[in-house]
C-alpha cells in the first residue's frame, strides 16, 4: 500500500515536471502530498507556475492554463501506469493556436511513449489535421447518428455541409 | 489490455448498430454539434460500468436507451460491447475479452464477459486491473478537462491510487 | 411584484422561443413556470427541442446545444429588460463553423434591437472578423496585461506571435 | 445607464494603469492563454460590487491585487473605476456616473461614486436599477454559459425577476 503509493507519486511527480515545462515552453511545476503524515490518507496538491508569473492558486490560473496544466498531470499517469485507452473530449476547446500545435506536440511523443490508443473529439481544424485518422459521426437523419471514416478533406466537407 | 472494438445498439442516438475500430495512435472524431460524438464516447464509459445516471448526463440510466424521434419509435434496450485483448495471460484465461452491457426499460443492467453472466463488480475488477475503468482519469468528458484542477486534494490522490 | 413577474416572463417567453428557432433553424423550446402557483415561488423550466429529435431533459443537449440554448434565453432576457453591457467569455469555444455563423448573425442582429454594448473575448478567428472592433491583450512583459487596440489582420498577428 | 469606460490599476495581472473605451456594439478581445481577458471582464463585475472571492477565481478577495511577477512586486491596493452616463434622470442627478471600488491589503474594499464615500449595498441597487449588476445573467464567465442550463429552476426565475 504505503509504498507502493510513493512509489507512484514519485514516478508520477518526476513527469508532471517534465510535461509542465514542455507544455508551458518554460516554468515550473510540482506535486505534493499535503494534509497528513499518511500518504494514504494525505491529499494531492498541484503547484503551478507558467513561465514569469508567481506562484499561485490554481484557481487564477487561466481557463487555457488549468487545460494545459491537467492535460500534463493526466499524461504523467499515463507514462506512470499506461492505460489502454484515452478519451478527450474537446478539450482543446479552450487553447489558442500556438498552445493546440504544443498539445498535438505532446500527443505526438505521447503515441511514441506508450501503447495507449486515443480517442479525440475536436472541433479544431488543426488538432484534426494532426490525427493519424478520422471518423466523422453524422446525423443525415435527424436525431439517429450514424459513424462514417473520413479522410482530412472530407472532415472539412463534413463540417460545411452541417 | 489492448482495446480494439466498441459495438453499440440502441444507445443513446445510435439507434443502428454501429461498430468503431479502434486502433493504435491517435484517432480523431468529427461532426457537426448534436450529431452524437460524445455519446459515442460515454459508451465506453458505460461498458466499463458506469452506475450513475448524472454522469451519463441522464436523469434515470433508462436515458441510455434510444428515445425515438419524429420518425423512429424509441426502443425497449441499449447494448453496447468493448472487444479487447488481454495481456497473455497466466492464468489461461482467454486471450480475446468480449464484455456486453445491457439495459432493458424497467429490468435493469446486467453485464456478460466471453458469454458468461457476470457482476459489475467483476467488470470493475478486470478493468481496475488493466489500469482502466468507467472513472479512470484519462477518459476526460466533454467540459471536464478543468475538473482535475477543481477537484479536492484527497479525490486528486485517488487518481495516484489508480496509478500505484 | 406578481403581475409584474408574469408580464416579463410572457415578454421573455416570446422572445426565447423565437430566439431559439432563429438559432436551430427550427425545432421548438419554451418557458415554463412549474413547482407553485405563485409565480414568485415557481421554478423557470427551460423546454428545448432541436430539430427533428423528442424532447428530452436539457441535460442530455449537446455541449453546444445547450451553449445556444443558454444564448437564447440571455439575449430574450435582454430584448425584455435591455441590460446596458453584456460580456460573453469565450461562449463561442463549444460551437462548430455552421453554429459559429448563426451566433455571429444573431449577435448581429441584437445590436440593431438593443443599445446593449458588448465585449466579447474569442479565439475564433471567424467570431473576430464579426467584430465592430478588436482589442488585444498581450503579455509582452511577462505576467503583465496591456491593452492594445488590433485591426483584424493584427489580431491574426498578435495570435500567431504567441 | 451607457457604460463607456472601465479603468483598472494594480487590478490582477492590470498592474499598470489601464483603460478600456467601450463603444456601441460588439468589441472583440483577443489574445493568447493566460494573458489577462478573462481578468479584463472579471473587473466589470468586480466594481459593480461582486462579494464573492471564489467568483473572482480566488481564495480571498486580496487576490485581486496584484501579486508580483519575477522583475515586478507585488502591489498593495487595486482600484478599478467604471465611467457610465445615466438615463436623463428626473431627480436631477448627475448624468455623468464615476463609480470606483478600490482594496487594499488588510483593509479591506471601499466604493466611491462620484467623489463621495458609498456603501456596497447604494452600488448594489444602482445597478440593479440599470437591470446589470454583479450578478447579470448577462455577464457570462469563461465556462459557464452552460450555468444557466444547469442552475436550479428557483435560480432561474430569479433571473426573471431581474428582467421585470
Ligand atoms: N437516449 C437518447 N435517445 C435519443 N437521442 C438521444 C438520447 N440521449 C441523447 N440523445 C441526443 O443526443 C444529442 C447529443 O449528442 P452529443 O452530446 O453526443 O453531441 P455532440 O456530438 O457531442 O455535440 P457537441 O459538439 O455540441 O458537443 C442530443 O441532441 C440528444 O437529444
Ligand atoms: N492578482 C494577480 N496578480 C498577478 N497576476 C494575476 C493575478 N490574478 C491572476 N493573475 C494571472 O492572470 C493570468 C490569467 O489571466 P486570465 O484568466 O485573464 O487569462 P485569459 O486571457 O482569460 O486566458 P485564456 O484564454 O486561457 O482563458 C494567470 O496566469 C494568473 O497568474
Ligand atoms: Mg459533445
Ligand atoms: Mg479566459
Amino acid at each position: 500500500g504505503r509504498a507502493r503509493l510513493l512509489a507512484a507519486f514519485e514516478a508520477v511527480d518526476g513527469h508532471f515536471r517534465r510535461l509542465f515545462t514542455t507544455l508551458f515552453e518554460g516554468g515550473q511545476a510540482h506535486l505534493a502530498l499535503i494534509d497528513s503524515d499518511d500518504p494514504l490518507e494525505a491529499g494531492l496538491e498541484i503547484m503551478a507556475q507558467p513561465p514569469g508569473k508567481k506562484l499561485a492558486a490554481l484557481t487564477l490560473l487561466s481557463g487555457g492554463e488549468q487545460a494545459l496544466t491537467a492535460c500534463a498531470l493526466i499524461f504523467a499517469l499515463f507514462l506512470t501506469n499506461p492505460a489502454p485507452i484515452c478519451v478527450l473530449d474537446e478539450v482543446d476547446a479552450p487553447l489558442d493556436d500556438a498552445n493546440i500545435e504544443r498539445f498535438c506536440d505532446l500527443l505526438e511523443r505521447m503515441t511514441q511513449e506508450t501503447d495507449t490508443r486515443y480517442l479525440i473529439v475536436t472541433h479544431n481544424a488543426v488538432t484534426m489535421s494532426r490525427m493519424h485518422r478520422l471518423f466523422g459521426v453524422t446525423m443525415i437523419e435527424r436525431g439517429v447518428s450514424r459513424l462514417v471514416s473520413v479522410d482530412l478533406g472530407g472532415a472539412e466537407r463534413l463540417l460545411a455541409a452541417e | 489490455m489492448r482495446i480494439r472494438r466498441l459495438k453499440l445498439t440502441g444507445f443513446k442516438s445510435f439507434v443502428d448498430p454501429t461498430e468503431l475500430h479502434i486502433e493504435p495512435g491517435l484517432t480523431g472524431i468529427v461532426g457537426p454539434n448534436g450529431c452524437g460524438k460524445s455519446n459515442l464516447l460515454e459508451a465506453i464509459r458505460w461498458v466499463m460500468g458506469e452506475s450513475s445516471a448524472r454522469s451519463m448526463r441522464g436523469a434515470g440510466m433508462e436515458d441510455v436507451i434510444f428515445a425515438g424521434t419524429d420518425s423512429r419509435p424509441g426502443r425497449d434496450f441499449a447494448e453496447v460491447t468493448l472487444v479487447a485483448e488481454r495481456a497473455p495471460a497466466e492464468d489461461g484465461q482467454d486471450r480475446e475479452l468480449e464484455v456486453i452491457r445491457r439495459i432493458e426499460r424497467g429490468a435493469g443492467s446486467a453485464y456478460r464477459m466471453n458469454g458468461r453472466d457476470v457482476r459489475a463488480k467483476d467488470i470493475a475488477l478486470l478493468f481496475a486491473d488493466a489500469a482502466t475503468g468507467a472513472h479512470s482519469p484519462a477518459l476526460v468528458s466533454q467540459g471536464k478537462i478543468a475538473a482535475v484542477i477543481a477537484a479536492k486534494p484527497t479525490e486528486r490522490r485517488q487518481m495516484l491510487e489508480e496509478a500505484a
